[in-house]
């Protein structure tokens, strides 16, 4: 059985919902696999940062960071397996460097069967475009090894930095993007991928 | 200084008054999101103007992703990026070389998961001999681009500010906690990182408030908390300005001119332990008025900012010319350079890095080591927002920075 995984009620500001993909367009799925140990986030880090603590100061070094919240094999496997039997090929299926992460270049149809998904083009007032969806649900078995999938129901394709600039004589007018003055023009995670979107 | 805001403005402000000594062991990093990107002649334009007897300055260069040549994008804005490196860059001094992390192809939540990849490998990367091969970063010499794609070979700057950020209601809870995660974990390791708190008041960025729903809209009343500062492992650095007709010896108040700094309370994150008292002692003194149905009225999420620097009037070249900028992506870096040079201190006596500060700047032996902001509001989604009152408050935090003080207690 699948289980409801995430899901948005509505778009952010300024973004619609607006037409379906091609079935054939290439969506780079990433899960993000579920860290061992995050749960004690904070008592390391108290530990080496309460001024108080014996062991204030004793930051952690790389090697120890990544392996204290590696993921478990278990959840590597399940997840890798589940794909495989999904009937994604195993060479299609990368392993991030960090082992947090599992990457999968799928095709639209792919994604939303994998996700019981139903993947749309997101229309910016400006007219920028971003991939998403309203929900997701993974199977009750691999949910527990899945932080979350992107891209899914995240609006992130546009950072805002704040910053502003003055009615002064000397004004720097930033260009109107039509979504505030503090918002980067950015590049959606399916850049590269035009022609299929245009399909 | 209540109309321009120069580096020495800021060193009167807040007395900072420090040559750095460890500048081959210390490292400070801003990070920038392509194609956002600073433009050479106007680092030159602003040396030559505020640092005495130097004509040029320029930071290293860490690209993620893709090693494209990213300083001169000709026609793509580079506000930030000027504002945030000629004030991080002079305020260190022009012996502590600055860093830029390059998120090179734009800000996605992708391209900021690739770049902790860099940091946390659990293969390569946690190799102990690779990363002790990289001990001499981050000098490699000028404007080298340096390829964080693998991961472990370069070691996050001590400190790192960001002047980008989102609202919660943009992103998932999941992605949030894991976007959180990430930073804590650099914490562990030692780094400082920095987040400025957004520049439309209670409403988070882009001036969205939220519907009952929880989507953002122009025409919501619900508060909109920015992310990451409402993440307990960052501290988020609000802005205050200089009154008109007063000098930098009266006391500041919040940002109010041009923009909102922006502060509340978070709808995805705890509160965590080292801000209990500050922040309860606020909502027990000083309790907002709004209904509960328009914020996080709990009393147990976590609040910010932590600390703010002045966000007002900032003068920066751009495009080769001097103009005025406002907001906490000025405030950021200021703070970010402040917190620099006492780690430069630090290590010069054989100290270690000062790391996550928050467990530190909320406890009372921090007590003092900040100029409490008194007056001002943060107003948004058609309320006056959270005002500006003794002690922390969501407005401000624990106030702007008194440098010697700071110094003092993080060398004891």
């Amino acid at each position: 059985p699948y289980v409801l995984h995430e899901k948005r009620s509505s778009a952010p500001y300024g973004w619609s919902r607006a037409r379906k993909l091609s079935s054939t367009a290439i969506i780079p799925l990433r899960f993000a696999i579920a860290q061992s140990n995050i749960d004690k986030m904070d008592e390391y880090l108290y530990d080496v940062s309460v001024p108080m603590s014996p062991n204030y100061g004793n930051h952690w070094t790389a090697a120890e960071v990544a392996a204290k919240f590696a993921p478990s094999h278990d959840s590597i496997d399940t997840i890798h397996s589940w794909l495989m039997h999904s009937g994604i090929q195993p060479e299609r299926i990368k392993l991030t460097q960090s082992k947090g992460w599992i990457k999968v270049d799928a095709t639209v149809e792919e994604a939303e069967s994998l996700l019981q998904a139903d993947f749309r083009v997101y229309t910016h007032e400006t007219g920028k475009e971003h991939v998403a969806c309203e929900s997701y649900r993974l199977p009750a078995h691999i949910a527990p090894h899945v932080d979350f999938v992107i891209p899914t129901v995240n609006f992130d394709a546009n950072l805002a930095k704040p910053s502003d600039t003055t009615s002064d004589p000397t004004l720097y007018e930033l260009p109107d993007d039509g979504n505030g003055p503090k918002i980067v023009g950015t590049v959606d995670p399916i850049v590269g991928l035009a022609g299929e979107l245009k399909d | 200084c209540d109309k321009k805001i120069t580096p020495a403005c800021l060193r009167a402000l807040y007395d900072i008054h420090y040559e750095p000594v460890s500048t081959s062991k210390n490292s400070y990093g801003i990070m920038e999101y392509t194609p956002e990107t600073y433009v050479q002649s106007d680092m030159d334009l602003f040396a030559k103007t505020y640092i005495s007897g130097v004509d040029h300055f320029t930071p290293n260069v860490v690209s993620i992703e893709r090693n494209v040549n990213q300083t001169q994008h000709k026609g793509f804005p580079h506000v930030e990026a000027n504002l945030d490196l000629q004030y991080g860059m002079t305020l260190v001094t022009s012996k502590q070389k600055v860093t830029i992390y390059q998120l090179e192809t734009g800000a996605s939540i992708n391209d900021f998961f690739d770049a902790v990849d860099g940091f946390f490998c659990t293969s390569k990367g946690a190799d102990p001999d690779i990363l002790a091969r990289d001990a001499t970063y981050p000098d490699p010499g000028p404007s080298e681009y340096r390829k964080l794609r693998n991961c472990g070979t370069v070691k996050p700057a001590n400190v790192i500010s960001t002047s980008y950020g989102l609202s919660e209601a943009h992103i998932s809870l999941r992605t949030a906690a894991r976007q959180c995660a990430e930073y804590g974990k650099l914490g562990l390791m030692g780094v400082t990182v920095l987040y400025s708190s957004g520049d439309n008041g209670v409403a988070g960025v882009g001036k969205a408030c939220l519907l009952a729903t929880g989507s953002p809209t122009s025409s919501g009343k619900v508060f909109n908390p920015t992310f990451p500062s409402t993440c307990p492992y960052i501290t988020s650095v609000g802005a205050t300005q200089i009154d008109h007709d007063s000098s930098v010896f009266e006391p500041e108040s919040a940002c109010e001119r041009v923009i909102y700094s922006s502060g509340g309370f978070s709808n995805y994150f705890a509160m965590p332990e080292y801000q209990k008292d500050a922040v309860q002692r606020y909502l027990k003194n000083y309790p907002p008025s709004y209904p509960a149905s328009i914020w996080n009225s709990t009393g147990k999420s976590r609040a910010f900012p932590d600390l703010s620097a002045n966000g007002a009037n900032y003068v920066v070249a751009i495009d080769g010319k001097f103009n005025l900028v406002y907001g906490t992506s000025a405030s950021s870096p200021v703070i970010g350079a402040i917190l620099t040079m006492i780690n430069d201190a630090r290590l010069a006596v054989g100290k270690k890095p000062i790391g996550f500060i928050n467990p530190a700047i909320y406890s009372s032996a921090f007590s003092g080591a900040f100029n409490d902001i008194t007056k001002g509001s943060n107003p948004g989604c058609g309320t006056l927002g959270f005002n500006s009152t003794p002690g922390w408050d969501p407005v401000t935090g624990l106030g702007t920075p008194n440098f010697p003080k700071l110094l003092k207690h993080w060398l004891e």
